[in-house]
This record gives structure tokens, sequence and C-alpha cells, in this order.
């Protein structure tokens, strides 16, 4: 892996979302709302998984975008139309723990869909998050975000995650998580979508 | 919001042997997405009932039981055993069932009638100049939340309350603070009057880890041939 990588330099991230788990890192401006209103799998803001995410966009067709599907922070009826899909999906594949091969995979393919145990997250302003293991234990998965990219500030290695509590939380809506420990379980649910 | 009693509604009435129903549903839902061995137990029931129409609305003050946790990589508190006192808000419509409200706590930090919580409840060390010099400081950083975050609360008995949740998650946030071991700073943010329970289950998903999905096939490392 390169020494550090960012995709949002690279306009590779859309903005940050309030209350929705965005995973989508093509700047299209690509909508999660539809999925909440057309992904009869899960059920919405009452939880979902990435897998069932991925499944509910390939029989869905594909994402249209925002400006064709806009959100108005409520449940819709679903109104997808196949013709306005701009991108699809051919399937999905889960990521390896090992958070060196995940960085490596991150600069060469692009962000990563991760599920954390979100200790502390209610009261995060900025910086960067390593929370003692027995607190923020790998086993009590609970928020499910996108991570755009990694580094280190000061030889404190981190990774950079989406999250999907608006711009006035974190650091811009981006929460920074200690990188190489397995914090918070941020290796233990890695995923991505594939594209032929 | 803590229970409001509406003028001109019917008055309410204790009815001990109903509230098992809906005290058993609370139970689940607090469990749900917990494995078999680590599931609360119902311990003491009390509350009232209020009926409207074809429904009926439990206030349930609560003792849980959480069980002994001994795997360190399991547990989230080092704890042997904990007693929890929650509040709920249950609704009965027809038979069907539906948790308004959930608030739990440890039972030594909780009061235990319905009167909110004051900052003495909250911090049982300081004495009465500390108490009111902390009151005071807490007033002001709490004033200085709701402009920044543009808060409206219905009732001051909403405020009162959220204000002493928002104390206590101050002190919350130290505790974090204290131990984080990265270079984190936590404090005031949007979710600063929301009880722990409230932001779980506003914004996040315990059934992460829990619930099957589509299993999915393993991508190869980048390097890999």
């Amino acid at each position: 892996a390169p020494p550090e990588w960012d995709w949002r330099s690279k306009g590779a991230v859309t903005e940050v979302k309030d209350q929705s788990q965005a995973m989508v890192s093509i700047p299209l401006h690509l909508p999660v709302p539809k999925l909440l209103d057309c992904d009869k799998v899960d059920k919405a803001c009452m939880g979902g998984l990435p897998s069932n995410a991925y499944s509910a966009i390939k029989t869905l067709g594909g994402l249209e975008t925002e400006d064709d599907y806009s959100y108005h922070g409520h449940l819709q009826a679903c109104s997808f139309s196949a013709e306005k899909a701009k991108v699809y999906i051919n399937d999905s594949v889960e990521l390896t723990k090992n958070e060196q091969k995940l960085a490596a995979w991150l600069a060469k393919k692009g962000p990563i869909s991760v599920a954390i145990n979100a200790f502390g997250m209610q009261f995060y302003r900025h910086g960067i998050s390593h929370p003692l293991r027995p607190l923020c234990s790998p086993w009590l998965i609970d928020h499910a975000v996108l991570l755009v990219g990694y580094g280190n500030r000061s030889a404190v290695p981190f990774w950079a995650i989406k999250n999907s509590w608006g711009t006035d939380w974190g650091e811009e809506g981006y929460y920074y998580l200690y990188r190489g420990s397995g914090a918070c379980g941020v290796n233990t649910m890695a995923s991505s979508a594939v594209v032929n | 919001a803590p229970p409001r009693r509406v003028a001109g509604a019917q008055a309410w009435e204790p009815a001990p042997p109903e509230l098992l129903g809906p005290a058993r549903f609370a139970l689940e839902m607090y469990n749900r997405g917990r494995a078999a061995g680590m599931r609360a137990a119902l311990g003491a029931v009390r509350g009232r009932v209020r009926r409207a129409g074809r429904g009926s609305l439990y206030s349930l003050k609560v003792t849980l039981e959480e069980p002994p946790c001994n795997d360190p990589t399991v547990c989230q508190l080092p704890v042997s055993k904990k007693t929890l006192l929650c509040s709920f808000e249950v609704l009965d419509e027809l038979g069907k069932h539906m948790l308004l409200r959930r608030d739990c706590g440890p039972v030594d930090t909780k009061i235990t009638d319905d009167k909110s919580e004051s900052f003495t409840s909250v911090f049982p060390l300081l004495n009465k100049s500390q108490t009111q010099d902390f009151s005071v400081k807490m007033a002001s950083i709490f004033k200085h939340f709701v402009t920044t975050y543009n808060r409206t609360y219905e009732t001051k008995e909403e405020a009162q309350w959220r204000m002493s949740i928002f104390a206590s998650n101050m002190v919350r946030a130290q505790k974090i603070q204290a131990l984080d071991r990265g270079t984190a700073q936590y404090g005031v943010t949007k979710f600063s009057d929301l009880t722990e329970e409230e932001f779980r289950t506003i914004y996040l998903n315990p059934l992460l880890k829990e619930e099957p999905g589509v299993k999915m096939r393993r991508a190869k490392s980048v390097g890999d041939s």
C-alpha cells in the first residue's frame, strides 16, 4: 500500500449525507434514498446489511442519480426507473481482515464499505479515535460507514471514515479511527461492489 | 420527552397484573440482537396505564438484571452483574405493542420517582456550592448548545430534562476522553441532549453483526495473481 491515500482528493466521494448509510463512491451523486424505498430485503432506517444492499442494487438494475431520485427525508413509495439508471453493479465481495491489505485494496480499487462499533461517536469532535479495546469490542458492531482514505497524523496511523450524520458532526462529517489494531472492529465487515 | 400529563385526559391508574405483558414486550425489544447467554432478565415491574379509545399507553418503571460478563473481548465494561432501572413507554393498540420510549441506566445513578433528574442526582459527590457553581456553568454551556444546534423543546419540563441528560453526557464524554489512547477530542456534539438509548435507537443498527446477510465471495488481495 502507498503510505497514504485519499479518494476525496480525487473527486471520487460524494458529499456527506445526514442520517443515511452511503457506500456509493462514484462522483455521480447517487442516491441512498432509492435503496431506502425500494430495497424490500432490508427495512431502510430500521436497519439493513451491506450484503443485502448490494443484492438489492443488482436486483433493481442499478442506481439513478440523486437529481433523478431525490430524497425528502422520509420513506417514499419506490419509484425507481430502470431507464434512468446511470450505474450498475455485477457482484459484491467480502474483503480481507488484514488492515495493511485493506489499505492496498483501497488505494488500488476504491473506497471500502465497513461496519464498526460506534462507541464514543456520540461525542466525537475531531482527531484520531482509539478507544480501549474492551470498551470498543469488535464483536459489538452497530454502525455501517465508508473508508475513503488512510494515512498518518504525527505518526499516528488512521483511517478516514465517511459517516452519515451530516457535516456538522466530527471533522466535516468524517470520523478518524486508529489504523492497524482492528480498532472498534473496523476490519471485520469490509466489503465492496464489483463492476465488470 | 418525559411523560407529560395532558390536561383533561383520563387519570393514570395503577394496574400491576396488566403490566407484565407490556413489560415482557419491552424486555424483548431491549434484548433484540443479543445472544442467548447475554440477555437481560426482568426484575421488578411497576407502572401505570392510561386508556384512550382502542389503545392503552403503559408507562413502566422496570429493573433489569444484566447477566454476568466474564469475557473481556465481548464485555463492553468489566462488570460482574448490573442492575438497570429502565423507563419504558409501551403503546398497546388492539393487542399490537409498540415501544415508544426506552431509557435505561444503572440503578444507583437513577432517581426512582417521576421528577426530572437534578444535578444532585447525577453528581452525588458535589457539595451544595459546587453543585450550584456546576449548575450555572452547565446551564451556560447548554444554552450555547441550544443556540448552536437550533434546539427547541416543547415544554420547560422537557428543556430541564434535556439539560440533565446533557450534563450527564458531558461527564460520559469526559470519561471516554480519559480512556482514549489516540488524539481524539470528545465533548459537545449535536447529539449531546440524547440519552444513550435514544442515540442507539435513532442512529445505530445493533443487528448489523447478528443478522445473516447474503453470503459474499472473498475478494483476492491486491497483488495476488
